[in-house]
């Protein structure tokens, strides 16, 4: 799974 | 976190705060657009529906409460604080949110990373984001008569998007992976939708002048 897609910007 | 997504939210934060201010203290409303804050109403609910699940900072869940709160206070003023609400523009804010919402609605179940309902809903949440200012432009271009607090507002709104777009230019060099075209594409057309209202600004800080826009 690709790390950088979870939502971490509001 | 780097510079430019920090300085994203703080203008995000400053955008709000300034709206507040104008209407918590000189107790008007004049020249804001309550569908637009309805529409930053349904916009943060349904991006943050994830609030209490995926935790990412606490600096991240503060921040989706603060945008939360604030928004949900601003139309609680405008809609029942006696004061505020006989400042509002009423006969001038007619834009209709189905003509914005429904196009929303109808593309993130087209166009989505996942077909899951917090997938499209954070995906509606973007789309919506996009064109959530519209009423607001509309607003202002009728009204004509912008005040400082309103003209700052608008500007800080699109300062903030500025940065995001420097924070997602930053972050795709600096981070492997980090590609996401529906955010990028739906911040764009965010962006570009103050464009013009950013070019009058300018004209009018340079001129020294009140800001007015054309007819």
């Amino acid at each position: 799974p690709n790390k950088s897609y979870e939502k971490d910007e509001l | 976190m780097n510079i430019f997504r920090l300085a994203g939210d703080m203008t995000h934060l400053a955008s709000v705060l300034v709206l507040l201010l104008k209407i918590h203290t000189i107790k008007s409303c004049a020249g804001v657009s309550l569908k637009t804050q309805e529409l930053y109403v349904i916009v943060f609910a349904t991006r943050y529906l994830d609030i209490f699940t995926s935790f990412v900072s606490i600096y991240n869940s503060l921040m989706k409460l603060i945008f939360l709160g604030s928004s949900f206070s601003i139309v609680w003023y405008m809609r029942y604080h006696k004061a505020v609400h006989r400042t509002y523009d009423r006969e001038q804010d007619t834009f209709r949110h189905w003509f914005l919402m429904l196009p929303c609605i109808l593309l993130a179940l087209l166009i989505h990373e996942k077909f899951t309902f917090f997938e499209v809903m954070w995906t509606f949440s973007l789309y919506l984001e996009a064109v959530a200012i519209l009423p607001q432009l509309v607003l202002l271009q009728r009204t004509r008569n912008i005040d400082n607090l309103t003209g700052q507002y608008i500007f800080l709104l699109g300062g903030y998007r500025g940065f995001y777009i420097l924070n997602w230019i930053y972050r795709y060099f600096t981070e492997p992976h980090y590609v996401h075209w529906i955010t990028w594409i739906s911040g764009l057309v965010q962006t570009l939708l103050y464009a013009d209202f950013f070019y009058y600004y300018f004209l009018s800080w340079k001129n020294n002048k009140k800001l007015q826009l054309p007819a």
